[in-house]
């Protein structure tokens, strides 16, 4: 949408309602990070700014566009709303973004099919012409998280929708992520130049290997290859599709002696956050008892060249394939990540590789379910794929299932369900489990974090929700679960599913890099989501605001400086509660009580064209309401100044013309006789 | 007590959701945006 009005001041203040849905509340959460990942975009909890994001519960998900500067803006996220994708499309409405469809040059790449559209729905498919909406240089997106899928409105079985470009009719309509011209286009109109949270991404495509170094004091050098003999055959990034590229690095342990080593070194980083994760992809084609090591070179005052602390040795077993690993960094002053490979004393034929790194100050996921040949595994076990048992942080034991939907002849989609399963901590546990949000991402395998379009949807238990047979949903497996045996012989108790059979369809499944190679990453998180059970405080005034101070609050946009009025006192400080003077008390028109010589008094809500008044706030002014009060003001002084103006002049003539008559009938003595 | 096996519980009925699948029936513009007032829509 055209017009600087309509951005919003970063980081954006927003507002968690009670309303809202706590699986929505956390997925909004997960929503914002994907922002600070991608593009500077961050946000804010509301600490009493003019202009805020407030994000309910009502039917339905919807925005408005841009920055209305109305004060408590709404954005709803009702039943069906929480998927990430969803949030994240509503928040680029509220950022100021329309429809991918929408945009002027739409026409020359769909075709709108005017006579499958429900009778009276048209106008859903207009368009801005280039005065109101602008598309900022980018090309049209099919890809676009903002763009209606191909059904879009339709009165019958036909798309209403057909793309120019007849490859594209089942892209439109994604709801993964933002496509890489969604960032473009959100990156250029909050003139982003870096993102809050990524640090690096490394595919070693080339020769300055991404400002890596070769460590000293080591026996031996990383190198930075094609292939390898004994294996990687190809790297990760590429998969060996792109002759005469695809470089990765290795160590190798074919050679040497026992504990001969060698460091890699990465550039150097300044951490904002204080937690990171890096991530990469290795190959382990040497003997099990070679080392790949992580350690963190950190520099402080103290210590201006730096402690090596260790972080982890990668666990992975010999394989002929590339398997993932995820560090969790909690670093706080520059630092430098370093890969030291370690020769066993078995015999090896091969080494360590690495390749596609990322780095950046995210949370890493507690889990990797690494599917291997993901079409003919799925084939082989009925279409059921139940992932390995795995436990939350804090004891709870779970699988995953991803449940393939048709037959090898008919496309199918995946499901997706998490179940909790009988584990060692049950006893000690509380059931039913309540309020851990299961996070389950199909991991877009692009080597660059940023350009990843990664299928997320999460499930929340809810300790309250109660089977068709009356049992807790989420209570104790071994009460509510199925008697099974995993392969080593060991009982255990599986629970009911709660998840979806619309994950991923198969044609999205089998586009980008979900299945590189064939394989298929889940990434897994089970967090505990209780603090999102109570309310998000509340911008409370402190005691330095019993005196007034007239004011402009200023808010930073990224181009722009805006100056939001606000009448009374500015808001400064955040603390947990309303204060109690203002329990019984209500504003109207979205006011806000504050307290003021132990009394309530409304703030009431401004913008730049109207604004309310009252002890309440009750009543509404318009810029328009003053310009007519100072023109008619104007008038009248104007006119009573006239009149009166009129009047003197009318009297002096007057009398004037009195004195003159008086003068002419008795003429003056005293000039006759001094003739 | 041995119980019933319990079945699978999908959370969108069966159905792939999109935005506009879930506000059917809203009166909103493009099936997804709010407006303001009627002089917002006009402009």
């Amino acid at each position: 949408i055209i017009g600087e009005q309509y951005r919003w001041p970063i980081p954006v203040p927003y507002f968690l309602e009670d309303s809202l849905e706590i699986n929505a509340k956390a997925l909004v959460l997960e929503a914002f990070e994907r922002y600070r990942l991608k593009s500077c975009i961050d946000f804010k909890p509301w600490e009493g700014e003019t202009n805020y994001i407030s994000v309910f519960k009502d039917s339905g998900c919807y925005s408005y566009v841009g920055n209305l500067r109305r004060g408590k803006q709404q954005l709803s996220l009702g039943t069906n709303c929480d998927r990430i994708a969803t949030i994240q499309h509503e928040f680029l409405h509220a950022l100021g973004f329309w429809h991918e469809q929408s945009r002027a040059d739409r026409d020359d790449y769909v075709i709108i099919m005017w006579d499958r559209i429900l009778s009276g729905r048209e106008h859903n498919f207009n368009t801005y012409d280039d005065t109101r909406s602008s598309a900022l240089n980018v090309p049209y997106d099919y890809t676009s998280v903002m763009h209606y899928s191909k059904t879009a409105f339709q009165n019958g079985s036909e798309p209403t929708i057909v793309t120019r470009i007849p490859a594209f009719s089942d892209v439109i309509g994604q709801r993964m992520d933002f496509s890489d011209y969604d960032l473009e286009k959100l990156n250029r109109l909050y003139n982003c130049s870096s993102s809050l949270t990524f640090l690096d991404t490394c595919t070693f495509e080339y020769n300055n290997i991404c400002g890596m170094v070769q460590g000293t004091g080591d026996n031996a050098d990383w190198q930075h290859v094609l292939n390898i003999p004994n294996g990687p055959s190809s790297d990760h990034s590429n998969m060996g599709n792109c002759k005469d590229s695809g470089y990765f690095m290795h160590f190798s342990t074919a050679t040497g002696n026992t504990g001969h080593k060698a460091f890699l070194e990465s550039r150097l980083f300044y951490p904002k956050r204080g937690f990171q994760c890096l991530e990469f992809f290795y190959y382990n084609s040497g003997h099990e008892t070679d080392q790949l090591n992580i350690w963190i070179r950190e520099y402080t005052d103290a210590y201006p060249n730096g402690t090596l602390t260790f972080i982890s040795t990668v666990d992975g077993h010999p394989a002929d394939y590339w398997q993932l690993y995820h560090v969790s960094l909690n670093v706080s002053n520059k630092f430098r990540v370093v890969f030291e490979g370690v020769k066993g004393n078995g015999i090896s034929t091969g080494g360590f590789s690495i390749d596609d790194i990322n780095l950046s100050e995210t949370r890493c996921p507690h889990h990797v379910w690494h599917i291997r040949n993901f079409t003919e595994e799925s084939a082989k076990q009925n279409g059921s794929l139940y992932s390995p048992p795995l436990y939350s942080k804090d004891g709870y034991a779970f699988q995953v299932l991803i449940r393939v939907t048709g037959d090898a002849e008919k496309p199918y989609d995946l499901g997706i369900y998490f179940l909790l399963i009988s584990g060692a901590n049950d006893d000690t546990l509380q059931w039913p489990c309540s309020l851990r949000q299961a996070t389950m991402v199909l991991m877009d395998q692009n080597p660059d974090i940023r350009k990843r379009m990664s299928n997320l949807r999460s499930i929340t238990t809810d300790p309250e929700y109660k089977t068709s047979n009356d049992l807790y949903f989420w209570d104790r497996p071994d009460r509510v679960g199925t008697p099974l045996t995993f392969p080593n012989g060991t009982q255990y108790f599986r629970g009911p599913g709660l998840g979806t059979s619309a994950y991923i369809t198969h044609d999205r499944l089998h586009s980008r890099d979900f299945l590189k190679g064939g394989d298929a990453f889940i990434l897994l998180s089970v967090d505990d989501v209780t603090y999102l059970n109570s309310s998000q405080p509340t911008p409370k005034p402190t005691a330095a605001l019993t005196t007034q101070s007239s004011g402009s609050n200023t808010t930073r946009v990224p181009g722009i400086t805006t100056t939001a009025l606000i009448s009374g006192p500015s808001i400064t400080t955040v603390e947990p509660n309303v204060p109690n003077h203002c329990k019984d008390y209500e504003c109207k028109n979205d006011g806000v009580c504050t307290v003021e010589d132990e009394k309530p008094i409304c703030r009431c809500k401004v913008t730049s064209d109207w604004w309310y008044v009252g002890e309440r706030c009750e009543k509404r002014v318009s810029s328009q309401d003053t310009v007519i009060i100072a023109v008619s003001s104007s008038v009248t002084i104007f006119v009573v100044m006239l009149a009166i103006t009129l009047v003197s002049v009318y009297c002096l003539k007057k009398k004037h013309k009195k004195q003159l008559t008086r003068v002419v009938e008795n003429p003056p003595l005293e000039k006759t006789s001094a003739f | 007590v041995p119980v019933p096996e319990l079945k699978d519980v999908d959370v969108d009925g069966g159905k792939n959701l999109d935005i506009l699948d879930v506000n059917e029936g809203l009166d909103l513009f493009e099936g997804d945006i709010k407006f303001n007032e009627v002089s917002e829509l006009n402009s």
